[in-house]
């Protein structure tokens, strides 16, 4: 009787087997010469997964030494291709997206109750069995801090200098310059054509590429929201303290043209689900100061109605933005010296912070709130591109 | 009785600085 053996096909566990002389081919393929552009259509977050696989098979052979070589020269090869790519957005995101990957599957696999409330039973089999990495944990968490501040440095580079002319400059509103305050001298740097002058098209078109990048590459909703806070922020101060230094601006008609911008740039939060980030309340300070901008300046109540409407502008900047406030034409009159002395002594009770500017250089506390995958290891696998055909799935 | 799972052994982890100041050396050593 011909017996068939069946040999049965070994189930894939989910580990990755690898030589210890095979591990500077494996930093070297999977992070430092890695092209992001190689993994399109993958799964996102792909090294992180087959980092973790490898981790995992070095704990399953209870070899620490091997663990501790991969999680340091990971780490390693981490730093040096972003120091590499100091100024590319989509690399730097790429590698935000993957070390935070890896720190919840260390969290999400480490066996802590806590991390595996939404694991399935096959997930909770993935779990590393004799190691604790704690410590690694708390390496990956400052290294994502290092990757976040470099990506806001990026972006922020890229932001900043479309902010002025596109936020204050600009006609967002065609025709509304029409009427320019009387004495308004044309600024040489950003009114040349062309050349350093920016509409707000610019700024969303920047906002749409930076979030689409994230979220291609599988970056943390949690993080995304928290970047475009920050760099919401950054528009609010940078617009808010050419308001407070320039005459020239301060008007009717740029009050008009900001709070139309502004619009436009809630608009598009909405649009990209991003409102609950808090980025359009980090504009508040700039939002009161364009509706300033068009408050009658007259009576006692005119006063009393600036007191209670600026409660994000300190009396410093309420007062330095009416002085610098220039009647539209001959019809409308200046802001009288005594109107200021109301508002000052409406607000004398205020313990107002006594600088004039806003730090442009704040940086919120970033925070990475643990997200797992509902993705199991043994459905991963490694694409022919990558290049890591050494490493045996197990 | 249901065996209970063994203690995971904790891996002591160099700091990042701990780290870049190895590479440093590391380098500095590389000819």
């Amino acid at each position: 009787r011909q017996v068939t053996v069946q040999r049965k096909e070994k189930d894939f566990q989910g580990m990755l087997e690898y030589h210890k002389e095979d591990e500077a081919l494996l930093i070297r393929n999977l992070v430092t010469d890695l092209k992001p552009q190689t993994l399109s259509g993958t799964v996102p977050c792909l090294p992180a997964y087959i980092l973790y696989m490898c981790i995992r098979h070095a704990d399953y052979t209870n070899d620490d030494l091997k663990v501790h070589s991969l999680l340091t020269s990971t780490i390693n090869g981490i730093k040096k291709v972003l120091k590499k790519h100091i100024d590319d957005f989509e690399m730097t995101s790429f590698w935000l997206s993957n070390t935070c990957r890896l720190l919840h599957c260390l969290k999400q696999y480490s066996g802590d109750e806590g991390f595996m409330t939404q694991n399935t039973v096959k997930q909770n089999e993935h779990c590393l069995k004799n190691f604790d990495l704690t410590e690694y944990r708390q390496v990956l968490s400052d290294l994502s801090i290092q990757i976040y501040q470099q990506l806001i440095k990026i972006a922020e580079g890229l932001l900043q200098p479309m902010i002025v002319s596109a936020m204050l400059e600009n006609e967002s509103i065609q025709g509304l310059c029409g009427v320019k305050p009387t004495g308004y001298r044309k600024r040489s740097s950003s009114m040349v054509d062309g050349e350093n002058s920016y509409c707000l098209e610019g700024i969303i078109r920047q906002m749409n590429s930076f979030h689409t990048v994230m979220c291609d590459q599988g970056l943390d909703p949690e993080i995304i929201l928290q970047v475009f806070k920050q760099l919401f922020y950054m528009i609010n101060a940078v617009t808010l303290n050419n308001l407070l230094l320039r005459k020239d601006v301060c008007s009717w008609s740029t009050g008009m043209q900001l709070r139309y911008n502004i619009s436009q740039l809630e608009e598009w939060l909405r649009g990209r689900n991003l409102h609950q980030s808090g980025a359009a309340q980090t504009m508040e300070p700039l939002i009161q100061a364009a509706q300033l901008l068009q408050l009658k300046k007259k009576t006692h109540e005119d006063a009393e109605a600036i007191c209670s409407l600026c409660t994000s502008l300190s009396t410093q900047q309420i007062v330095k933005i009416l002085n610098l406030y220039t009647p539209l034409n001959e019809f409308e009159e200046r802001v009288t010296v005594s109107f200021i002395r109301t508002i000052q002594a409406q607000l004398q009770e205020r313990n107002d912070p006594q600088q004039l500017l806003l730090d442009c250089k704040h940086m919120f506390p970033v925070l990475f709130p643990f997200n797992p995958s509902s993705l199991t290891m043994d459905s991963i696998h490694i694409p022919a591109s990558l290049n890591l055909e050494f490493l045996n799935e197990v | 009785s249901s065996q209970r799972p063994r203690p995971r052994v904790l891996l002591k982890a160099p700091t990042l600085a701990e780290m870049e100041e190895m590479n440093t050396s590391e380098e500095e050593e590389s000819p």
